[in-house]
């Protein structure tokens, strides 16, 4: 109770005896479409599926949580205030569980403007489920609404309160997990600096090793995307059986892919044009796709190449002979001292074809043949024998 | 209830009962209260908040008061 006592989670004292559980809308707000508000306020409660046991079905009749969007005094003594202020509140389980939001809201859908109904809806599950307001600020369970974060992801506090109460996840269950075809030979990501192999696999990356994309999924597999095509990686190869089509396991992704990254959050972000797609796994992760003008305000269209870097754990764009970065927790996420030359990479060129963190934790560029690994301590391409650019076709695709 | 005006203390007491740092009070009559009372309501929402504890209705405090927020009290029985 001390101000030097630790941040964390509070429990309010009452939790669900089920996992089970079931809810209903029964009043919706007025400016979005109903179906989008159901296919947000299921993924609100899916935030809460992916950590524990709990699972949330909508039916009608006698339900676990029911939520309405109600303008002022609406029946609990607890009035709302109009715009702004107090945009919702919700009953702990002992109470019943119920969640109210304030319907004089500017309720928006994978916006900055407006008010993200995702995120205060998962933030008042935490409530039905029996969180209370969490003093970590950064933690989901904070009573403060943070604006739009279009790479949300539950803070480690929120994770180990909803487990304090319900346990850790235990069985496949909610969002279903993705059917990764590829779930055969794959590498286990143990990873030395890929070693010459000749591989029967595929030589179409030998001849031409230019590619559009490269990137690691949330699974540790790490994909190569070019045209219409991808290849997987294994510890010094492609593996066999590639290349498969692209369409065929991220269904809605065309070919041709500009630039791409897995955040923390484990899902994957693809560019194109002035658009992108989300995926968990090889799942689309919402409506899909967007403008990359309001998912990541202030980063430009037909990208090159981004990255997370294992440098910062920020997000970096680059395009031309300039980089971007985006920190989504930071407003603006883009500073106004953006776009930077590459050439403070010591060491890069510019005009990328692509770029990602291997999960050997090195930073790697890519461009036409070659490939360039990246000494964040040093920040400048490594100096070692032999010394980079090094031939990807050689180094990467076992040629 | 103020809404992105910066609370008066009266306010300020609103917004702590109302989020469990002080006892609520009757919806149609005010209680008295004592200096301390109200110096460690603000002190305890400013720990929470993750503000400087001063006890003092400082500018920061007040902007954080006017920030959309949940309704539930931070403070649970």
């Amino acid at each position: 109770t001390g101000d030097n006592r630790a941040k964390r989670y509070a429990l309010q004292g009452s939790r669900w005896k089920v996992k089970d559980l079931t809810y209903k809308i029964s009043k919706y707000p007025s400016k979005l479409k109903r179906a989008e508000v159901d296919k947000e306020i299921q993924r609100a409660f899916d935030v809460w599926t992916g950590y524990t046991d709990l699972t949330f079905t909508p039916k009608s009749g006698q339900v676990h949580i029911e939520i309405r969007f109600e303008y002022g005094e609406h029946g609990d003594g607890d009035p709302f205030d109009g715009p702004g202020g107090t945009l919702a509140h919700a009953y702990f389980p002992v109470f019943g569980g119920d969640a109210h939001f304030d319907a004089s809201e500017a309720w928006s859908i994978n916006s900055y403007k407006g008010t993200n109904l995702f995120q205060v809806a998962a933030h008042e599950f935490g409530h039905s489920l029996g969180l209370s307001h969490s003093d970590v600020r950064q933690a989901l369970m904070a009573p403060f609404y943070r604006g739009y974060d279009p790479v949300f992801d539950l803070d480690t506090d929120d994770i180990e309160g909803i487990q304090a109460l319900y346990g850790k996840k235990t069985m496949k269950t909610g969002p279903r997990f993705g059917d990764d075809d590829d779930q055969d030979g794959g590498f286990d990501g143990s990873h030395d600096v890929p070693s010459k192999t000749p591989s029967s696999a595929d030589h179409s990356l030998c001849d031409d090793p230019k590619f559009d994309t490269i990137f690691n999924s949330a699974e540790g597999y790490t994909y190569v995307f070019k045209g219409e095509k991808y290849w997987k990686l294994t510890e010094n190869s492609v593996a066999p059986g590639y290349p498969k089509l692209i369409s065929d396991n991220w269904i809605g992704l065309p070919g041709n892919i500009d630039a791409s990254f897995t955040y923390k959050n484990g899902k994957t972000y693809f560019f194109k044009g002035s658009k992108y797609w989300r995926y968990k796994g090889k799942r689309v992760d919402g409506l899909y796709p967007k403008e990359i003008s309001e998912g990541f305000t202030g980063i430009p269209d037909d990208l090159d190449a981004s990255m997370v870097w294992s440098g910062n754990g920020k997000i970096y764009f680059f395009k031309g002979s300039k980089f971007w970065r985006f920190d989504p927790s930071q407003r603006p996420p883009v500073k106004s001292t953006y776009p930077k030359p590459i050439s403070n990479w010591d060491g890069v060129p510019n005009n990328l074809n692509a770029v990602f963190q291997w999960t050997n934790g090195y930073t790697y560029f890519f461009k036409d043949n070659a490939y360039y690994r990246f000494n964040d301590r040093a920040f400048a391409v490594d100096a070692t024998t032999p010394a980079f650019p090094r031939s990807s076709a050689y180094w990467w695709f076992g040629c | 209830k103020f809404v992105n005006a910066a609370p008066s203390d009266s306010n300020a007491l609103l917004y702590l009962s109302q989020f469990g740092y002080l006892a609520p009070s009757k919806g149609n009559s005010s209680h008295l209260m004592d200096e301390k009372t109200y110096r460690k309501a603000i002190e305890d929402f400013q720990a929470f908040a993750g503000l400087e504890v001063t006890g003092e209705l400082d500018s920061d405090t007040q902007k954080t008061m006017v920030l959309p927020r949940c309704g539930v009290k931070d403070k649970v029985g």
